[in-house]
């Protein structure tokens, strides 16, 4: 099975 | 203060079109520099950054930076009401807990204003980096689409895997597989039928369907669409939008456990 990564989690905030 | 007036209003509309069922509420926001929204889907795997730069617009004034909170969905029912060759001319005042969308008809006899309560969201704004892609794909945004929604009838998730040869989309499921390449080929007679393939090292990715699907939405807005891929990294799905801006959807990769 695959995992689905969250897109916050390859950008920096702020 | 602002004000924007946008000539071919139907571009809103199908901006609108292409992003409310991926995005419920969103900020959009209003500077020097253009008119853009960043928001996630409710399931934070994908983002859409939409820019709409000033000088696009036949007239804009925004007298200082300023964001309103919007319901999509109502948004989308406002615009609607306007025609596909209205002027839609956006208005707020700063501070104000409202927004108007003047719609006026290309011969100027019928002049209507929806005015729309704004709404407090808060929400993260991501800084994305300017990124080297392994590889890029250009192709039809119409055959980008096809591909999208036929292998989505056979499987939930797409394989785009980039090479020399070209760009190959697989899906499998319960009934079987699909695969589909599209060679790099040059048209002479329409720059717009092309799939030109530049790619730097080999990548292959795995995405959902349904967000691909999503995407495609914005296919109204562009007859084309390019596909930037690197290694582990989100792919990034762009239409541009006539000569004022684009709209931009990121994908997170699945990745195998």
């Amino acid at each position: 099975s695959s995992q689905q990564r969250s897109i916050a989690s390859f950008f920096e905030s702020g | 203060m602002l004000e924007l007036r946008l000539v071919q209003g139907s571009l809103l509309k199908k901006v609108l079109d292409a992003i409310k069922d991926l995005v419920t509420d969103a900020n959009f926001d209003c500077s020097e520099s253009g008119f853009s929204l960043q928001a996630m889907d409710s399931s934070h795997v994908a983002l859409v950054a939409l820019l709409l730069r000033s000088d696009g617009f036949e007239h804009y004034r925004c007298d200082r930076n300023l964001s309103m909170g919007m319901n999509l969905t109502n948004m989308s029912k406002m615009l609607k009401c306007a025609g596909n060759d209205d002027i839609i001319t956006i208005k707020a005042d700063d501070g104000g807990d409202s927004v108007t969308f003047m719609f006026e008809s290309p011969s100027q006899d019928k002049v209507s204003d929806f005015e729309m309560k704004l709404m407090d969201i808060d929400s993260e704004h991501l800084g994305i980096p300017e990124t080297e892609y392994h590889a890029i794909v250009k192709m039809p945004s119409a055959e980008f689409a096809r591909i999208c929604r036929d292998l989505s009838t056979i499987g939930d998730t797409v394989v785009i895997s980039v090479s020399k040869d070209g760009v190959k989309f697989s899906t499998s499921g319960d009934i079987g597989s699909a695969n589909v390449v599209c060679r790099q080929n040059n048209s002479v007679d329409n720059k717009d039928n092309e799939t030109v393939i530049e790619m730097n090292e080999p990548v292959s990715l795995t995405f959902a369907l349904r967000y691909l699907n999503s995407f495609t939405k914005a296919t109204t807005l562009s007859n084309t669409v390019t596909l930037s891929m690197s290694k582990e990294l989100p792919v990034v799905v762009e239409y541009k939008i006539a000569e004022i801006g684009h709209i931009r959807f990121y994908l997170a990769p699945k990745i195998e456990d």
